[in-house]
């Protein structure tokens, strides 16, 4: 059965489409297949997948509106191994329009469940989710076993993880007893700022179990290789970003007992 | 008659929050009386303002829901001519308990013109709002007259500028016909990173004239302000990114006539 992790963070801009698509390139070159969905609107996980706006025409969206099945939205990257399903702009509008819909936090889950047997193709399943904690998000925390947070080393990062680890524990207590916390993953952290370790300090203080050794630095082929469509993983494997990022899927495989 | 403007981008982390601060104080220090209304649940600009969490009982949430008026919710900041209505977590609930209030797209404009003469104590207001095209942002964008668009020179953040342009025209078509863009400010821009360059030279190839000269470059001393729970203006005067808010603040007002 392969486990499910939401990417999430309210705060904008802290790393969550740029852990989810290396994390999940790293997994697949582990030898772990892997599937993405991208639950936020904006859809840049899907173009840093090099998906283009062009072939969304079965996305996430239609997922949740019950109108396309999950394999029958499934698209292959690049990558060999790994998956995606891809969103689209229309998923904006998925929170108003599911408003009267039965069982509109559970969409997403009950389409994985329907999925059947086919899910298990994969080992790893990551979710892109939108900076909010609204609708789209919830169904995300519904479907999966626990929640990756992308902690970029900055004030107002920092500010938001309280609230955040407060919804984990509501949706927890109304509506999926297993979701627990998969780890925080410091990101963008530069060591020439004394910001950055006040940070990871601070967090790692609070919650030393939790926080991932494997810290991403700051790293401008990172955030060059969206605009090329690929993972920074496959535009510049060797550069700092990538090699965290390869660190960070094995120590998450080692915690789960994977490796 | 103050002049109405939304930040907005709903991409995460570009620097709204940073920007609805250090313009509004730049503008007071200007001797332009300024109002920030903070419509985001995440309260960045109410902490950066030095807002404790334990005084924000009246905030923007009670001003939708009509239990309290603008004026009873405003706070004078340390800044002279600076005030404030912060934003509370409950924010956070407001687009699914609006669902079935008459105008719910018209609370922030509604509360606004309710000020009547009032209103006129300020000649800027600026509304600084959360990553997303939800019915906060549309609350503001309703009760704007133009929209600030701070632009992270970063790919993710370029391709969400041409839908945020396409939800202002929806806006200005169906709600407000006097939206327009009041102007694109880059921000975090560094000079050692190609990627910067790029995206700045095709924004402004695209809108020469809706892009602002002034660029925010990056800066940490901006990003530590925060943590002191003041605008980076009043912590450091003197660094490259206060120097860079005058600037846009004075190219603001000029291109305003109001210099
Ligand atoms: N380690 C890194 N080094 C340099 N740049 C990075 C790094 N990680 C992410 N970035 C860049 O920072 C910006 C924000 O990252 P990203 O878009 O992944 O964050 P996000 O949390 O998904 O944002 P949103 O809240 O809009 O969904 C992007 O332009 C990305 O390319
Ligand atoms: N010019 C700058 N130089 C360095 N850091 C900056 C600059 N502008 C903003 N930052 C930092 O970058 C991060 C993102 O900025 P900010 O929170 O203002 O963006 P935002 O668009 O309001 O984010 P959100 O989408 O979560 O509302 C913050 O930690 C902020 O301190
Ligand atoms: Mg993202
Ligand atoms: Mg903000």
């Amino acid at each position: 059965k392969p486990r499910i992790i939401a990417v999430s963070m309210q705060k904008g801009g802290v790393g969550k489409t740029t852990t989810s698509i290396n994390l999940a390139t790293a997994l697949a070159a582990c030898a772990k297949p892997t599937l993405l969905i991208d639950i936020d609107p904006q859809g840049n996980a899907s173009t840093g997948l090099g998906i283009d706006k062009t072939r969304r025409a079965k996305s996430t969206y239609e997922v949740l509106g019950g109108v396309f099945s999950i394999p029958e939205s499934i698209q292959k990257s690049n990558i060999p191994g790994l998956d995606i399903v891809p969103s689209s702009v229309d998923l904006a509008g998925a929170e108003l329009e599911l408003i009267d819909v039965p069982r509109r936090a559970h969409r997403l889950k009950d389409a994985l469940v329907s999925m059947g047997d086919q899910v298990n193709a994969y080992d790893y399943i990551l979710i892109d989710c939108p900076p909010s904690l609204n609708l789209l998000t919830l169904n995300a925390m519904v479907a999966a076993q626990a929640v990756l947070v992308p902690l970029q080393c900055e004030f107002y990062a920092l500010e938001g993880l309280s609230q955040l680890l407060r919804t984990i524990e509501r949706v927890r207590n109304a509506f999926n007893p297993e979701l627990e916390l998969q780890g925080i993953v410091l990101t963008m952290f530069d060591k020439r700022n004394r910001l950055s370790d006040q940070v990871a300090d601070d967090v790692r203080n609070h919650m030393p179990e939790k926080v991932y050794q494997t810290v991403i630095p700051r790293n401008v082929r990172v955030s060059e290789a969206p605009s090329h469509g690929k993972p920074a993983l496959i535009y510049d494997f060797r550069c700092p970003g990538s090699q965290a990022y390869i660190q960070l899927a094995r120590e998450l495989l080692r915690r789960e007992g994977d490796l």
